[in-house]
């Protein structure tokens, strides 16, 4: 299962969460203005979190992530 | 299976609570105005308590969580 | 599968009953009011009771929970 | 598979039947008005009944149980 | 996979009958008016039959069983 | 999976026949006005043929089964 | 997986015929007008054909059959 | 997964084709004019060849099949 | 899964393309004016290519293959 | 899992990019005006590159690829 | 799965990256005005950046990334 994320703003981050007893960042993805990443859970991947101005796609619905 | 919560305040709480025997919150994730979290079920996550106020989409429902 | 509580009012409460030839409560959860659980059925929980005023919602609908 | 069921009286019971070549209840829950539980079908519970009234929802409808 | 049957009279008898070689009834169960049942199909159970005034929920349709 | 059988008259016959290379009846159930029956598939019931005055309620289809 | 077949006149056939190298009826049942037969593939059965005036229902359409 | 076939004339012809390195007929089914044949896609038979006027039903459409 | 192929001139292709490394027509069958193909993909076929005038009737939409 | 291409002008390619630590071209199909191809995803076969004027169909949706 | 990416401009960059401890793109797709890219999430593909004017299909929703 994927999501999508369109930046609709420069600097949006999608971190990658870690699955099991730990639950830290193991990689943040920086998306400028435009650009779109389309991203699984995985073995690796077991939460999402989403800063920045952002259009998210999910199985779940649909919602924006805004700036403070 | 995932829930996705988005902060409409600052400070909202993700907690997850553990699966088996004992049910403890293993993680709280903070979330600040307009942050998005995307967050599975897994081996160590069974129930997921949300606190401030959020707006909530799952495969059952959406639902907005709310401070006091 | 799981299933959704908001509480409506303070002091909500939610038992995981034990799945087995025992049915009793293994744990409690307590919800205040505006607060959102979204809670699994496990190798431990195979029963759920609320009780207090919430919203509840499943798979087979959506019921409020009252409180006498 | 699970059933939900709202008690709309108190003393409401929810007996689970046992699986296998014996059918006798194994457990019965009361609810008292207002009170949710959310039940599945196990290994132990093959069939469920219920007494009083209350609202009882399924994957395959929704009806209401009566007190005689 | 269960159907759900609602006693619409006093003594409307739902009959388990058994898988494999042999079709005999290995369990009556008698529902009184207003009492509501939910019964699966087992390795033990593969047919039922239902006598008496009831209201029957299935996958395939809704069906009233009715008395003589 | 199943097919339910409302008998509209007396004296409905429901046989079940045999999977393999013989295609014999191994039951008849008889349904008297107003019975009815909800009858699996099984790894001894590969055909069900049905006499008399019957509503019958499939996966693919809903049809009334009539008397010569 | 199964198809229904209802006939319209005395004497509709219902042919299975056999899964594998050879194609040949192992078994032809005789309906009379009113009868219904709901008939599964099987590891026989890998074809089915229906001579006579019969309704016939399956998950890909519902059609009738005709006498010449 | 299977097909039906209703001859709309005599002398319908329906072939099966054979799974594997080879593509060849090894049965054609005649229909006369009102016969219906429900074919399944097995071990054997790959791909089905229909020729003469007649009724198709698919998963994927329903299409008829024309004499030259 | 399968596709279904009507042809609406004489002389239309369906070619089977081999799975694996190579990438050959294994098997080019003609259908002349009215003359309907379903086909599966197999451990043979990985994909397949139509020339001429034709309906064609996939899971994915149906579109008409046509002659220069 | 597989897409449909309909060529709207000659020489369209649909190449087939393979799987795994390597990402090139294994094959790469030209259509003609009017001819169409259906081509599964694969052991070998993970992307799928189209040029030239065509009409694609997939689970995701339908587009139009354009020649620059 | 898959997503669908039509690219709207020459230069639309299509990177896969990483499954696993890593996420660094492994491969980076060129698309000119017109051309389409059908790319599945595999063993090696956990993610995937689009950079550049296109429109992109996924089960998820339909959305546009743009140029700065
Ligand atoms: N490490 C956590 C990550 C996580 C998933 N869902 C969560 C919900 C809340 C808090 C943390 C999580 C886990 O594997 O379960
Ligand atoms: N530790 C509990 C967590 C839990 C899941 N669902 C619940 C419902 C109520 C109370 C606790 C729970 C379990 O594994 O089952
Ligand atoms: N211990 C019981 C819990 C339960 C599930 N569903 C029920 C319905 C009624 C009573 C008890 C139950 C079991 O495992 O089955
Ligand atoms: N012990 C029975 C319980 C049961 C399930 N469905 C039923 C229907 C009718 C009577 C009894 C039952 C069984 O395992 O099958
Ligand atoms: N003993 C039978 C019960 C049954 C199921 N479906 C039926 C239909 C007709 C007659 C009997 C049955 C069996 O296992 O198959
Ligand atoms: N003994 C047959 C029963 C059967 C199932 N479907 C049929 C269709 C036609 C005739 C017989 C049958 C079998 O196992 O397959
Ligand atoms: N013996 C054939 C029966 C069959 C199934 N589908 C068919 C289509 C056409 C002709 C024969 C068949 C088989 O196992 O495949
Ligand atoms: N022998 C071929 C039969 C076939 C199936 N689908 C096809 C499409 C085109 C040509 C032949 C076929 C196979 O097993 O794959
Ligand atoms: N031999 C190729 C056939 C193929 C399937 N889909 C394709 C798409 C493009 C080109 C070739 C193909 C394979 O097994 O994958
Ligand atoms: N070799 C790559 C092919 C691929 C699939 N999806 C992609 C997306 C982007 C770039 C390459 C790809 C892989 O197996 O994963
Ligand atoms: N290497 C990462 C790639 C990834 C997938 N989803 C992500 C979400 C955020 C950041 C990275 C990722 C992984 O396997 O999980």
């Amino acid at each position: 299962r994927y999501i999508v994320v369109k930046a609709l703003e420069d600097g949006v981050t999608i971190m990658g969460l870690t699955r099991g007893r730990d639950t830290r960042s193991h990689h943040s993805e920086r998306l400028d203005a435009g650009e779109v990443m389309v991203a699984q859970f995985t073995e690796l991947t077991a939460a999402i979190k989403i800063r920045g101005k952002a259009e998210i796609f999910t199985d779940v619905g649909r919602v924006d992530s805004e700036t403070a």
